[in-house]
């Protein structure tokens, strides 16, 4: 399959074949590759070792590689798949898809059902959903009292918590987001569509025929 | 007007959007 996989499986540890990633993600062969523009790029931004690490992935969200971020943190965990502390082109690619707009709604659901979950148990607490609410606030600066934040718990947990054991479930997740879809929004990235018209240059690395 | 904390949370975190991700290149 041409020097595309010799050179990039040397260069970058975990590097997949772009034509089995596009077997079983929403991207054709084409957007792989262009992807791995967009990987090279962010992976040699700190360290040079074809691998993203946090400090490179939150500089490429924010421009700024000191800024903790709760959110940008739990995104970094759910695309660390192997649970390597660092993000690999498979990884990449993989999580990515969930994002694109033809990517299957059962996978957005799910995807976001384990962002609010924080530490991974399997439902999301009232606990979870208060210290991302304060997360919030302070990244934009809003002051809330800490009665009108017990209010808003109380109402989102009032309607997600069905059987209100205090905690929402999977299937709770799901009906809660079938009747508030707006919730998926930050689920689908318009920009995949166009991923290759984005990253042109990726044409002339590829010697996989399907171009 | 947010009384749905997720609500609030999704259309609010800079975090959570990844589109400055392409934005970067």
């Amino acid at each position: 399959m041409g020097c595309f996989h010799s050179t990039a499986s040397k260069q970058f540890p975990g590097h997949e074949d772009p034509v089995i990633l596009a077997s079983q993600t929403a991207f054709s062969v084409s957007e792989v590759e262009a992807l791995f523009e967009l990987y090279k790029s962010i992976s040699s931004s700190v360290i040079d070792d074809g691998l993203i690490n946090k400090e490179e992935f939150q500089l490429a969200l924010f421009k700024n590689r000191k800024k903790e971020n709760l959110f940008a943190n739990r995104i970094f965990e759910l695309f660390d798949v192997k649970k390597k502390g660092v993000i690999d082109f498979g990884d990449f690619v993989k999580s990515l898809s969930v994002f694109h707009p033809n990517a299957p709604h059962e996978d957005k659901i799910d995807f976001s059902f384990k962002l609010y979950d924080l530490d991974g148990t399997g439902f999301i607490e009232r606990q979870e959903v208060k210290q991302m609410l304060i997360a919030l606030l302070c990244e934009s600066g809003m002051k809330l009292a800490d009665e009108t934040v017990e209010i808003i718990l109380d109402k989102t947990f009032l309607e997600a918590d069905v059987n209100q054991d205090g905690k929402i479930d999977k299937s709770e997740w799901q009906n809660f987001v079938r009747q508030n879809p707006s919730l998926l929004k930050i689920m689908t990235l318009p920009y995949l569509r166009d991923i290759t018209t984005t990253f042109p240059s990726f044409v002339f690395h590829s010697e996989v025929d399907e171009i | 007007p947010f009384y749905n904390a997720f609500e609030f949370i999704s259309s609010m975190s800079s975090g959570f959007d990844l589109s400055s991700l392409f934005e970067s290149k």
